[in-house]
């Protein structure tokens, strides 16, 4: 698939964001977000799209993040996810 | 599935419609009832129970439904057509908690094809799954996948997936048993909602349920029926109205004579399940709410011509029915299909019993409610002697109304049959 273009990812990161799957932006941190993290969030997106789990920001993926929605998050607190990943590694 | 952090430890919920949609065809009577099936789907799967509370309640909802646009004072504004469509906040304690917001710039349709508008049924039971603590599921057949997936179908025939049933379970537990007989069959389903009116049509005047002096009360499938006029309240055997609106007759009971404005008496038969509506000298047999074939003569029932019933009730106890006019009654045999020799008989035989009752039923705990006016005289199951306290307001006990205040003009018990043997009462005039 060609590269999504700069303002795509930007889209893609800001939707993805705000919708839980990765955590929000902090000023001071400016954790960086590593491409591994991005992918593992467009994967999870997908799935809760019922897409192929790619972890590629494709056309088909962000054509999905225009659909109509519920404006609640997908994933309830990075948190939240973390302690679930570890207690299913438990 | 998901779950949020936090769930409803009461598992009765009050809910009310705020603000309705402005640019939808949908009229506040179909948006409600629409909000009620969406409550209900959740309900029958979880033993919650949502009771709708009347505009004029002071009383804040748990669960506050808006249409709203744009920024609406919190932190989930909307984005005009298509995006967001609506959101709902997870059960807790703040005064936000449990409130249902949808996109009031979204044409919400209710029934259509898909591709027309947005299926508000659809979407509210999508939220309510919130405003109960469910978080978004990735789930093929999930209602809480956060994408909107189209139409879901009727109302009153849909079923929750198996996601959604698990994890509403894991919040609230099975749904447990209730304490009463399980009625043999699945109470009738609601009605669809009402087509939408022209958008100022008047409403009509509704009765008000609290001043008792129904037509008819008939214990169906473990819900009590009260009929009035072209009007009737169902309350569920939990104990719970189903609305504190009335429901319109000739909507529910298809194939009811528009002709027939007032139903006299109704039961449900026991052995076949049908259901009879009584009106003048004729009666209806209804299989679940169809009309099944042509209106019958009371006279099949044992009564002479041209007479007609004040009261209609089936006794399981010996498998008869009682068809009472004034301080008469006759008995029907449902097992022989005849009527039973040696009738009329005296009403007094059911001691303590009113004289033309409005109606007679049988309580799904088995004891047997005489009504009339705004009281009940309840007989004991088995026993054909009323209670010592009897008559009793039937407000508070059955149809979630105040106590009757003593005012001087709240209704007064009328006076019981007199015991059977002699008495030496002397009757005022106006007595």
């Amino acid at each position: 698939a060609p590269e999504p273009s700069a303002q795509d990812v930007s889209l893609g990161v800001e939707w993805l964001t705000r919708y839980g799957y990765l955590p929000p932006p902090h000023p001071a941190q400016a954790q960086l977000q590593s491409p591994a993290k991005l992918r593992d969030a467009i994967k999870v997106m997908q799935r809760f799209a019922g897409l192929p789990e790619t972890g590629i920001l494709d056309r088909v993926t962000m054509a999905t993040m225009q659909r109509p929605r519920c404006s609640l998050p997908d994933v309830l607190g990075v948190a939240e996810l973390v302690r679930r990943r570890r207690r299913r590694r438990r | 599935y998901a779950l949020s952090s936090s769930k409803w430890e009461k598992r009765t919920l009050t809910w009310r419609v705020r603000s309705f949609p402005q640019s939808s065809a949908l009229t506040a009577e179909t948006v409600r009832t629409l909000m009620h099936h969406a409550l209900s789907t959740w309900g029958i799967e979880s033993g919650l129970r949502f009771q709708e509370l009347d505009s004029q309640d002071p009383t804040e909802p748990d669960i506050l439904i808006d249409f709203a646009r744009a920024y609406h004072q919190d932190s989930y504004p909307f984005d005009g057509q298509g995006g967001t469509l609506a959101h709902a906040f997870f059960p807790g304690e703040h005064p936000i908690s449990g409130d249902t917001h949808f996109d009031d710039e979204e044409t919400w349709t209710y029934g259509s094809k898909d591709g027309e508008g947005t299926d508000l049924f659809a979407v509210a039971v999508h939220e309510f799954g919130h405003a109960l603590g469910l978080g978004h599921s990735s789930a093929p057949n999930s209602i809480m996948r956060p994408f909107y997936q189209g139409p879901v179908g009727e109302p009153h025939k849909y079923r929750l997936s198996q996601d959604d049933r698990e994890g509403l379970q894991q919040l609230y537990g099975k749904v447990p048993e209730t304490p009463y007989d399980k009625p043999t069959r699945k109470p009738l389903a609601p009605a669809p909602p009402p087509p939408a009116l022209p958008p100022d049509s008047p409403s009509l005047p509704v009765p008000d349920r609290c001043d008792g002096n129904f037509d008819a009360i008939a214990n169906i499938r473990g819900e009590i029926f009260f009929f009035k006029g072209p009007w009737f309240w169902r309350l569920q055997p939990s104990g719970q109205l189903v609305s504190p609106r009335p429901a319109r007759l000739h909507r529910f009971w298809e194939g009811l004579p528009a002709e027939v404005k007032v139903i006299q008496a109704a039961y449900a038969r026991h052995p076949d399940g049908r259901i009879l509506l009584f009106s003048g000298p004729q009666f209806w047999v209804f299989q679940d709410r169809q009309l099944e074939g042509a209106p019958r003569p009371l006279t099949e029932l044992g009564l002479p011509a041209g007479e007609e019933v004040d009261a209609v009730f089936s006794w399981p106890l010996n498998g008869k029915t009682y068809l009472i006019r004034g301080g008469r009654y006759w008995r029907y045999d449902e097992a022989a299909a005849r009527p039973d020799p040696g009738y009329p008989r005296d009403l007094s035989l059911w001691e303590g019993a009113p004289h033309a009752p409005d109606d007679v039923s049988v309580s799904n705990a088995g004891d047997t409610y005489f009504f009339k006016g705004a009281h009940y005289w309840r007989f004991p199951k088995g026993s054909v002697k009323a209670d010592p306290d009897s008559p009793q307001p039937m407000g508070p006990k059955w149809l979630d109304c105040p106590a009757p205040s003593a005012r001087p003009h709240s209704p007064r018990p009328p006076r019981a049959t007199l015991e059977p043997g002699t008495c030496d009462c002397s009757c005022e005039i106006n007595e």
